[in-house]
């Protein structure tokens, strides 16, 4: 059979969070790599 | 229970934060209902259970083993390691229905204990992986394989279509055992699969507006529904950026300013020495923010190490604009203009 599956497409995540206010708070919480990420370019590469 | 399987310590590359295009299956009889990412980077299968003690399960439909007449019990543990945490869950077996194709005896995975605030958010319910078996934490057979040993696919071929405009009918499609002419044009220019885990394939290069800029000898890349953007090494990512003149926020987001996509570079990926190129339209992510828009770069870094070098991931970002085949018959991948 060839069988086709629909696909929704839905508000991410992030971008409910952003919308609600929280994305900020959620990532200091959940994601505490993302300050490296902010500063990566300020290391040595590697 | 026998002693807990964990996942392989190689980290998922699960990034949910940004998922947006999920999928109706069925577990059970009769038919309990779940929506789940169609994940071409990973190859379990798992929903909520009904025994599931995190928060994250109070808001998601949860599979109730009992109410199953075509349950098999398991019972052995899984693990799933994500970046933000852990994923627990019971194996369990059971009749899988997607669209209108049927997997008898299907291994999949109940989570009795989801990882923090991530899935309390997401809009789906579970995840369907469909890479290759040596990268499930599951044992037993991922969905397609079993769809491919049920002869329940016309072919061992399934596509994706995800459309960039929430507009359009349909947002997206998987199409299981071939592929769909109506949503492409031109020639499927095909890739061989370099190593069956990820579908994982070699890129030429990576070109902003014709200069070669990265992975100048070649590079892997993996072909990723599950991840939303394009992601690659920090160093080559932050070069990117400049290029496209994305700055960073405090939270590792880069914004772009919305009145000149215009003038943006092209990116061109160059695979199997065919250009696909993405303009500023293609890669910078619009959102509204009450009344205002914001555009954010769809390019992100991620380091993943593999035997072969670091990898790229193509996730939604390309796939919106490349209708994508994924091939077990001859392990390769076509893409196309969507």
């Amino acid at each position: 059979a060839l069988v086709r599956v629909p696909l929704r497409r839905r508000p991410s995540i992030r971008s409910q969070l952003r919308a609600d206010g929280l994305l900020l708070d959620f990532l200091k919480d959940h994601r505490p790599d993302m300050f490296n990420r902010r500063y990566a370019q300020c290391f040595p590469p590697g | 229970t026998p002693s807990l399987r964990l996942g392989r310590s190689s980290e998922k590359i699960y990034n949910f934060m940004d998922a947006q295009y999920f999928g109706e299956i069925m577990l059970g009889s009769p038919d309990q209902n779940f929506s789940v990412i169609f994940d071409t980077g990973s190859s379990d299968l798992w929903v909520p259970s009904s025994y599931c003690v995190s928060e994250a399960c109070a808001l998601h439909r949860r599979f109730r083993a009992f109410e199953s007449s075509s349950f098999h019990h398991d019972g052995r543990m899984f693990g799933i390691h994500y970046g933000s945490g852990h994923l627990l869950g019971v194996m369990a077996r059971d009749t899988l229905k997607v669209g209108g194709l049927t997997a008898l005896n299907q291994e999949f995975g109940e989570s009795v204990y989801e990882p923090g605030a991530t899935f309390v958010m997401a809009k789906f319910d579970g995840v369907l992986g469909m890479g290759y078996p040596n990268l499930a934490e599951i044992l037993g057979n991922p969905v397609f394989d079993n769809m491919m040993a049920q002869k329940s696919v016309e072919e061992p071929v399934f596509s994706f279509y995800l459309s960039r405009t929430r507009s359009s009918y349909p947002e997206g499609e998987l199409l299981l055992g071939g592929t769909d002419e109506a949503m492409f044009t031109g020639p499927i220019n095909w890739l061989p699969v370099t190593v069956k885990g990820y579908w994982q394939i070699k890129m030429d290069s990576v070109a902003v507006q014709g200069v070669s800029s990265f992975c100048p000898r070649g590079c892997q890349a993996i072909v990723d529904t599950g991840t939303s953007l394009i992601a690659g090494p920090t160093s080559d990512i932050l070069s990117l950026q400049q290029l496209i003149g994305a700055t960073p926020t405090n939270i590792g987001e880069f914004l772009i300013d919305c009145v000149r996509l215009s003038s943006l570079p092209h990116v061109t990926f160059v695979l199997g020495g065919t250009e696909y190129t993405l303009t500023a339209e293609h890669y910078v992510r619009k959102e509204m923010l009450g009344d205002k828009e914001l555009c954010f770069s769809g390019f992100q870094a991620v380091d993943i190490v593999s035997p072969e070098g670091p990898l790229w991931i193509l996730g939604d970002v390309f796939l919106t604009e490349f209708y994508s085949v994924f091939d077990r018959g001859q392990d390769r991948v076509g893409f196309a203009a969507a």
